[in-house]
């Protein structure tokens, strides 16, 4: 089972620890302050209190023997750069580091941190994504240039199969799965519930409130979901 | 073109508003910090420094006339909760608002805002899902139980095509792409370029360092993800 030191208790911390936690993962939670130490203690592996750009407190509680390490700092640039080259030295192998500005970024690249993370900025540009094209509920860099998005059945297309929609044809996007919400009666109750065809054939049926999931080049997807 | 109005520039807000002129939308950009308004005052369609829970100030700049709102405010909870109510109640149609804390996304919830977004705890639990199985690279919910993740090729597959590796009949997962690495020669010089194979095929073969894309229901990804 894996090791995995979180440094810095904000939400982004916190989540991590949490969601490692709950996956099985053996956690090693650190933080300054005692309140977010109280708040982790019944869940995490082994909870501390104390500063981690300290390398005696690291040590102490061996915190170099973690397969990862978090650290996840944001308000204390100078804090998050002292604990990742401590725990360089240490011999830490997967150092994963939050990552506050654009310039704080290219220093903790520099210290050959694994991975830098930008959790607001990354969040943000996901949004804008989906607000820019409206009918698109959901949106993820796959590779360079290309996406998953999930796009509303466009009134158009209601009621036509997959094959006459002409997705592929038209817009040169694979339909990867189609989200319908099929109404059943639960215990004489009206109940609706998701059913997600991760099969979709060219004779199903699509309708309006049906959410196509696409892959394709972001310009592809762009024609099909900006012309709605 | 659409018109958003992102009130408070936190690293969230700021990465909405920048990427949303970037894709050529009319921004509205409101702080209290007027260090903020300089910085976005190039970008932004409209860039004003005031108090947004001040329903004056709002209506003076015209954010009624949004089609979306984004209010992004952290620290302060009360002022979150003051400026989503005047939105609603100046008639805008669409407020998505960060939340802080789970109770105070309920909050906004009941207050009738379109989406409530956690992007610490969104990427945290994405973070956290990729490190307990290391091998993927990348992870999306698309729908209640299913998502799309990034696994790199496994040893002993590698060398095998598509239809030796028999990953459809063993794991009940659908592979949507694969990402290769391309060594070519530019200028007399070696680079490598990544090529994203959208349209996989039972032939294609798949070797180490490439990269699959797989679509499935979590607890199929999770046998074929852990087992490596
Ligand atoms: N030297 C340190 N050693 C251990 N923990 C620290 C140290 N410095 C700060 N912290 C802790 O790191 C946590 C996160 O810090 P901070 O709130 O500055 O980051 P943030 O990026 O704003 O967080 P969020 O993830 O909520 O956006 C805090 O709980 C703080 O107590
Ligand atoms: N009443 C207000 N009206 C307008 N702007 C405000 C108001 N209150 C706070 N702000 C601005 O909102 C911005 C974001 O606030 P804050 O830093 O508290 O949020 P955060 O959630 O920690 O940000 P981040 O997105 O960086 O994690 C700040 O730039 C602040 O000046």
């Amino acid at each position: 089972k894996r090791q995995v030191a979180v440094i810095g208790l904000g939400r982004f911390g916190y989540g991590v620890a949490e969601t490692l936690v709950k996956e099985g993962c053996e956690v090693l939670a650190i933080d300054t302050d005692p309140e977010k130490i109280q708040a982790i203690s019944d869940l995490a592996t082994f909870a501390v209190q104390c500063d981690a750009s300290d390398e005696k407190a690291l040590k102490a509680v061996s915190a170099q023997n973690v397969d990862v390490a978090v650290v996840s700092i944001g308000e204390n640039i100078e804090a998050s750069i002292l604990i990742v080259q401590t725990l360089k030295e240490m011999g830490v192998k997967q150092i994963i580091a939050k990552g506050v500005t654009a310039q704080h970024g290219k220093i903790l690249q520099n210290l050959g941190v694994t991975e830098v993370i930008f959790p607001e900025r990354d969040a943000a540009i996901r949004l804008a994504q989906r607000l820019i094209s409206p009918n698109v509920l959901e949106y993820l860099e796959l590779a360079p240039g290309f996406s998953v998005e999930e796009l509303a059945v466009p009134d158009h297309m209601s009621g036509l199969r997959l094959r006459e929609a002409k997705i592929r044809e038209t817009y040169n996007v694979n339909i990867i799965g189609i989200r319908k919400k099929v109404c059943r009666m639960v215990k004489g109750r009206m109940t609706t519930e998701e059913v997600f065809n991760v099969t979709p054939a060219l004779d199903d049926v699509i309708e309006k409130g049906d959410i196509l999931v696409l892959v394709g080049k972001q310009e592809d997807l762009n024609r099909l979901t900006k012309s709605e």
